[in-house]
């Protein structure tokens, strides 16, 4: 050990172990994840070259490989809890992305979410088996984070009972989805659904992109790898463009909206609830910035603790980079930020885990609020995260840049978020949106609940400045 | 009646409610200028357009009170004293830090006065040193095992230079002693020289 880190550790005024517990949410918890944890470390079939030495193409196989493993072994060891599931994935993939994330954490809950009992009886059993492998393609080359201008479109032909795909333009391609590439033999496509001549918007279908078993592309689809980006080395982003592709009626997700056999347009309930997967993504997202500036303040504060640099008083040996305040003044308040970020994440979870609950008894009336606040949250903890990583990246000096440092893999890693699941400025008008709303609500009388209910006090709040 | 409240720098509720005085006047602020421009032009996407700077300040106001306020809640279940009283210094650092950043917000709704933002900073930099003999505690408390850090500089251990050493050796250029380039290439620029 080197002796500064653990003249550090002698030093400090609480028990590291009580606060992972406060993080993980009790000591058991601490105790069942590093239990999950050291099922991968101590396996050797999950050892491999250092990534950073590899092409893209073996950084994609090894990734490939990892991700199959971890399947296997989930299924060997019948780990099925969520959070156990997300910390054993987590050890696999360490800093990485999985070319399964998109199947796990987008296709299967889009089925779950907006499949009909029928559809999740015959989808889900194939996806959990991995017969079917997914993704989830909403973003086209022309069209983001502004749902209604996707242009692919799906038409419904009642003589034959199917819907026709199509990428009507090169902007209308399917762009980015993670998985698309080279991984997934179906995808979740969302498209602007036409029948009886009119559109009904954006609705989403299970589409077939490769044939089973061989693993080449169907007639009519034209898909493959976007080629390097800044990073996700890994994983196979993907284009996909459909050549009138036709799919079965029952291949469209119908638990909301609906098409009848004849073609006729069943409204849904309420249409913020297609955006039931974003919001479940946003509120990971939120957690996904407290993990990734918690790693790099790890990595930037240790480093400081060791690094010896310049002096401070002349004479004396080099002090620690720590004992500067202007180091202290970067670092320590993204310290807290990485603290307060974990327990945000913590909360979204939960008010994700229970207004959904209350979505599926047919209660929506906090469904705006959960929009709102995702898209607020996801947006403020992304942004500052991401210039976060960046500052504790600088910190370390040049070695920062090395990427034996850890720094530019969780930068790059993590970056895409403040573009992806809805670009940060359009969410944050999502949000002020909602807040108007809720302003215009107050103005005229009514009371609003929820974490807009400071606005109720608005004339009562008026702060008394302290003279000191 | 306007209840008056009073800031109280060293209490994170006193700061929550700061927080909270921001965003409704930022909201308020962000919803008049809207209607003001409503008032001035037929299209309402063009008056959303013109005041949507107003509308993203507000809603990262809003959301900044909803962090402060999720961590100052965070406290008080925290059983044990000593843990209890570091994460209170994180919490005063990051609220406080917020409002150092975004003194304008603070004065202008004269929420603060310039002396409580002249002390807001000093304490800032007081609670720097209350963190110094902590920081390293407090990272290890996030239980990044090694290889789930993915990092030399970050290593447990603290062994940065002997493994950082270790790992550029391993890089693919320095497979062979010479690389090949050097007699497909340099050797021959040299003889012709």
């Amino acid at each position: 050990m080197n002796p500064d880190l653990r003249r550090e550790r002698e030093a400090a005024a609480f028990q590291p172990e009580l606060l992972t517990h406060v993080l993980d949410g009790g000591a058991e918890r601490t105790t069942r994840r590093r239990e999950i944890e050291a099922l991968v470390l101590n396996d050797p079939e999950f050892q491999h070259e250092d990534l950073n030495f590899l092409s893209r193409s073996q950084r994609y196989e090894v990734a490939i490989r990892k991700s199959a493993l971890m399947v296997m072994k989930l299924r060997e060891y019948g780990i099925a809890d969520p959070d156990e599931i997300y910390w054993f994935k987590s050890m696999c993939l360490g800093t990485s992305v999985g070319p399964l994330n998109l199947h796990f954490g987008m296709f299967i809950p889009t089925i779950k979410n907006q499949g009909t009992v029928d559809q999740r009886e015959k989808w889900l059993p194939l996806t959990c088996g991995l017969q079917i492998i997914g993704t989830y393609a909403q973003t086209e080359m022309g069209h983001g984070t502004h749902l209604r201008g996707l242009e692919t479109t799906a038409t419904y032909d009642p003589a034959t009972q199917e819907f026709i795909l199509n990428s009507p333009t090169v902007t209308s391609i399917k762009w980015w989805p993670g998985g698309l590439g080279k991984t997934s033999n179906h995808a979740i496509v969302l498209a602007q659904l036409y029948t009886q001549g009119q559109c009904k918007g954006l609705h989403a279908f299970i589409v077939p992109i490769r044939q089973l078993g061989t693993h080449e592309p169907l007639p009519g689809i034209t898909v493959g790898d976007i080629g390097p980006k800044f990073g996700y080395d890994e994983m196979d982003n993907g284009y996909l463009k459909m050549d009138n592709f036709r799919i079965p009626r029952e291949n469209m997700l119908m638990k909301y909206a609906k098409v009848e056999p004849d073609g006729t347009y069943v409204k849904p309930l309420n249409d913020k609830l297609t955006y039931g997967t974003m919001v479940f993504i946003r509120s990971i997202i939120v957690g996904d910035s407290a993990r990734s500036l918690s790693r790099a303040c790890t990595i930037a504060i240790r480093y400081s603790a060791v690094r010896h640099q310049s002096e401070l008083k002349p004479g004396e040996p080099e002090p620690q980079i720590l004992d500067y305040q202007t180091q202290q003044y970067k670092l320590f308040p993204l310290l807290a930020t990485a603290y307060a970020f974990h327990f945000v994440g913590a909360y979204m979870k939960e008010t994700y885990l229970r207004i959904t609950g209350d979505i599926s008894e047919g209660d929506l009336s906090q469904l705006p609020e959960l929009h709102a606040l995702t898209a607020g949250l996801k947006a403020f903890t992304s942004w500052i995260a991401n210039a976060g990583i960046e500052e504790c990246r600088m910190a370390c000096g040049g070695h920062g840049y090395s990427r034996c440092s850890g720094l530019p893999d969780i930068y790059v890693t993590f970056t895409p978020s403040c573009t992806y699941e809805g670009e940060n400025t359009v969410m944050m008008l999502q949000t002020a949106r909602f807040l108007v709303k809720c302003y215009a609500q107050v103005s005229s009388g009514q009371l609003v609940s929820g974490m807009v209910s400071y606005l109720n006090d608005l004339s009562g709040q008026r702060i008394q400045p302290q003279q000191v | 009646a306007a209840r008056p409240t009073t800031v109280h720098i060293n209490d994170p509720a006193s700061l929550v409610e700061a927080y909270k005085v921001r965003a409704s006047r930022l909201v308020e602020a962000a919803a008049k200028n809207l209607q003001g421009e409503l008032n001035r032009r037929e299209s309402k996407e063009d008056a959303w357009n013109r005041t949507s700077v107003d509308l993203v300040r507000a809603s990262e106001a809003h959301c900044h009170y909803v962090v402060v306020k999720l961590f100052t809640a965070k406290l008080s279940e925290i059983s044990d004293a000593a843990v209890r009283a570091i994460m209170t210094s994180l919490c005063l650092l990051y609220a406080l830090h917020g409002i150092s950043k975004h003194t304008g917000d603070f004065l202008q709704g004269g929420i603060l006065t310039d002396a409580q933002v002249t002390q807001v900073y000093q304490q800032v930099k007081d609670l720097l040193a209350v963190i110094r003999p902590n920081a390293v505690a407090l990272v290890d408390s996030f239980d990044f095992h090694d290889s789930h850090l993915g990092s030399v500089l970050g290593r447990y251990d603290g062994n940065i230079y002997e493994n950082m050493f270790e790992w550029a050796k391993k890089s693919p250029l320095n497979k062979t002693e010479v690389h090949e380039s050097f007699h497909k290439h340099l050797k021959p620029m040299q003889a012709k020289l």
